[in-house]
């Protein structure tokens, strides 16, 4: 028996929203801690790995390990239907369920919807990702960061982030011309202003603004969002979702050849 | 010209 009740529900529809353009099927597993997801997109380029621990929830029950393949695009039809201010229900009795059942009810309790989502056996691709000491992590505005790429990807492609003790600097270079924009530490009590940058080593690592731009998409779960780098490694890109877990996108550099 | 990495190449399998 899987039972996993979640009060905020539009948690979960942010969370989809904010994946579907970047994977077209997970597999979600169920486990007596909570929910874990990782996926990677068809070009193996990008991660994006879901944390949500079982004390977020409402009501969470988990009798044994159970893995849940789900395509993003059913799954946002059958999210549609649930409204902003319902609390989501997860469901199944069986040990291999073949179809997930979900819950949307409005506070009231006056409207109650029922969907059964067939799921899909998919063959895990998980990468081992191991818990790295990131030398450069920058916590900054998640809206700043999200207009900092769209701005940006209108010049070029690539973006080239350097860090140094007191800035973070995004380049860009196109057939039009090339911009920087340097980002300082700035202990402002604003959340949109501020900026906390713990470097212990610099780095200098390209990336796709196209990438950054569909991470971006998880403004709506968190006012801030952590850029975690070291030289050589991908990116990890994290969204903390209040006293759920978190979401987490890895991301590969471009390097020159 | 800078190549795009994959991730494969930074993680192993599972």
């Amino acid at each position: 028996m899987f039972e996993a009740k979640l009060q905020q529900g539009v948690i979960f529809k942010k969370i989809v929203d904010a994946i579907k353009d970047l994977v077209k099927s997970v597999n979600i597993d169920a486990s007596t801690s909570g929910l874990s997801m990782q996926a990677m997109d068809s070009a193996h380029v990008a991660l994006v790995s879901l944390k949500l621990n079982e004390n977020g929830f409402k009501d969470y029950r988990c009798d044994r390990p159970i893995t849940l393949g789900l395509s993003i695009e059913n799954l946002s039809k059958i999210l549609k239907c649930a409204g902003n201010d319902d609390t989501i229900t997860l469901q199944t009795d069986e040990e291999e369920p073949s179809s997930l059942k979900f819950f949307f009810e409005n506070q009231q309790a006056s409207k109650i919807s029922e969907f059964s989502l067939n799921l899909m056996s998919l063959d895990s691709e998980s990468l081992g990702i191991p818990d790295t000491d990131y030398s450069s992590v920058i916590q900054m505005s998640s809206a700043e960061f999200s207009r900092i790429c769209k701005e940006l990807s209108s010049i070029s492609e690539t973006v080239e982030i350097e860090t140094s003790k007191e800035s973070v600097k995004f380049s860009v270079q196109g057939d039009i011309g090339a911009g920087s924009i340097t980002v300082k530490n700035n202990q402002s009590d604003k959340d949109v202003d501020r900026v906390d940058l713990q470097i212990d080593q610099p780095v200098k690592l390209t990336f796709a603004l196209r990438y950054l731009n569909m991470f971006n998409k998880a403004v709506s779960l968190s006012s801030t969002v952590s850029l975690n780098m070291s030289e050589e490694n991908p990116l990890m890109v994290e969204y903390k979702i209040d006293d759920l877990g978190s979401l987490r996108f890895y991301l590969a550099p471009k390097i020159s050849d | 010209q800078k190549g795009q990495q994959l991730l494969n190449e930074y993680y192993n399998q599972g």
